[in-house]
């Protein structure tokens, strides 16, 4: 499976 | 970081706490959709579960911390400490004709098909309409209190330059992340026609109101 995706913006 | 995001993120939190301030000085959140504010709690809510799963930086977690607090504070504000002076009947828009079509748009346009990821499209979904019963109520009274469009240019500049910051961040780091930025885009042109208004009518020290 995939890495988690990162949402750095607020 | 880049300055139009940074700007953003200010922009951003100005609103927030102008709007906190106007109802909290008034004693009164009378104008204001409580339904509007109930989406952008449940949008922060619904984004920052990541919160509990990984460390961006500090600013990122204080900011995200601050956000969700303030939109609960201002939901407390509303419907508890200063129901009596609620304005319900304008408040009329159904929300359920916002966040049921954004819920079944999540779970079919997202990055990845996991739990937090279909949380946090849902709330990107959500914050680009969250605004509507705030300007559905505006366009039933006809008016609005000067304060109270200071705090909806912040909240519409605040995705504005956003959307600057992506064009930045596409030139200069090659990132871009579709569902924000159509969903961003989306949520500045809401504010299209209240930007208009706001420059044409605010600035000139007029009070927004709008044709019978």
């Amino acid at each position: 499976s995939q890495e988690p995706l990162r949402h750095d913006e607020l | 970081m880049n300055i139009f995001r940074l700007t953003g993120d200010l922009s951003h939190l100005a609103a927030i706490i102008i709007l906190l301030l106007k109802i909290w000085k008034s004693r009164s959140c009378a104008g204001i959709s409580g339904k509007s504010q109930i989406l952008f709690a449940l949008v922060f809510t619904t984004r920052y579960l990541d919160l509990f799963t990984s460390f961006i930086s500090l600013y990122n977690t204080c900011m995200k911390l601050i956000y969700i607090g303030c939109a609960y504070a201002t939901v407390y504000l509303i419907y508890a400490k200063f129901r009596a002076t609620y304005d319900g009947n304008h408040d009329s828009f159904r929300v359920e004709f916002l966040v049921v079509p954004v819920g079944g748009l999540s779970v079919l346009i997202n990055h990845d098909f996991s739990p937090l990821e279909i949380l946090w499209t849902f709330s990107i979904y959500l914050e680009s309409v969250a605004i509507l019963p705030q300007l559905f109520m505006i366009s039933k009274t006809g008016e609005a209190e000067t304060i109270t469009t200071h705090y909806l240019f912040c909240l519409g500049l605040y995705r504005a330059l956003y959307l600057f910051n992506w064009i930045w961040r596409f030139y200069f780091e090659g990132f871009f992340d579709m569902i924000a930025i159509v969903a961003g885009v989306v949520q500045t042109v809401l504010y299209c026609d209240f930007f208009y208004l706001y420059v044409t009518k605010v600035l000139k020290g007029k009070k927004l109101s709008l044709p019978a």
